[in-house]
């Protein structure tokens, strides 16, 4: 699965997310990808996410909705994440991760699999990682 | 606020043969988003633009690259959300398509907010979707994927997809 999501200058907000669904998936099969809430959300009163992993695990536990759920509380974007992805893996097990961007332009990425890829540009640098708590940065 | 764009790659238990791999792509996503939104282009231009750019990397479980069902078949799902209106434009099921992003974008005009199989690729061929045949979103590693299911040899961590 991938997605990108994004805010500009004027606060507005947008969530993408696309996949192949799982490996060895029933034909007819609908997993957490196209179902807003679960594999992406966006509201620019709150935030924008999208997920990634055990669809049937995301869709169950809403993890999209549960982030801007957190943000809304005044949760911080990074914290947020994290208790919703590990808030999932507790609840109804498998694993997710996802990434978030909350209405004043603060990103939070958390993931309880094993790693995520994941960047963003800010500024002249590019920020990106794959392994827990790796933030690698270079110049663009 | 600074613009920016976040794109992820997918969760999972990637090999550190992948790593280099996923890094390079979500590295490039994040750098045509970055581009688009620089050169003026909207953020829902550039959040598509960028996912546009791992659907066509093979590496990613999304577009070319995408994993099997169990009968062999390519079968995606995307969605696309913005804020302002909080609209939703949402494919399943979406066969023969590069890029289901582009799609889901498209169903946003729509009265509705998800549409799913024939009906979602018929949609899309009729709006100027080009085709594309299972054969260019299938990759050796997708097929290998399905046959390590089929023997139940997934357990094993090197072939396994992420995401």
């Amino acid at each position: 699965t991938v997605g990108a999501i994004g805010i500009d200058s004027n606060g507005h907000m947008v969530s993408c997310t696309s996949t192949g669904g799982m490996n060895g998936k029933l034909t007819g099969r609908v997993g957490d990808t196209p179902i807003p809430g679960s594999g992406g959300y966006c509201d620019d009163n709150i935030g924008t996410v999208s997920a990634t992993g055990n669809g049937e695990s995301i869709l169950r536990y809403n993890v999209s909705q549960r982030i801007l759920a957190y943000l809304e509380a005044g949760t911080g974007a990074q914290e947020a994440t994290r208790l919703a992805v590990e808030g999932m893996t507790k609840r109804v097990g498998g694993e997710a991760g996802a990434i978030t961007i909350a209405k004043n332009g603060d990103v939070g990425i958390a993931f309880t699999s094993k790693r995520m890829s994941w960047a963003y540009v800010k500024g002249s640098k590019l920020y990106y990682g794959i392994n827990p708590n790796e933030i690698l940065e270079e110049n663009l | 606020i600074e613009p920016i764009i976040v794109v992820h790659g997918g969760a999972g238990n990637y090999t550190y043969a992948d790593i280099s791999r996923c890094l390079r792509g979500v590295r490039a996503a994040a750098i045509k988003g970055h581009q688009v939104v620089q050169s003026g282009g909207s953020i829902l231009d550039a959040t598509v633009a960028a996912v546009e750019v791992m659907e066509a990397d093979p590496e990613f479980n999304a577009g070319k690259g995408s994993v099997l069902t169990v009968d062999g078949k390519v079968q995606m799902e995307a969605l696309v959300m913005e804020g302002e209106h909080m609209k939703v434009g949402s494919v399943t099921g979406i066969t023969n398509v590069a890029h289901p992003i582009s799609v889901a974008k498209l169903v946003m005009d729509l009265p509705h907010s998800i549409l799913g199989f024939e009906s979602a690729t018929a949609f899309a061929h009729q709006n100027g979707i080009p085709f594309v045949p299972d054969e260019e979103l299938i990759t050796p590693a997708s097929l290998q994927a399905l046959e390590n299911f089929k023997n139940k040899k997934i357990s094993s961590a090197a072939t396994e997809i992420p995401g």
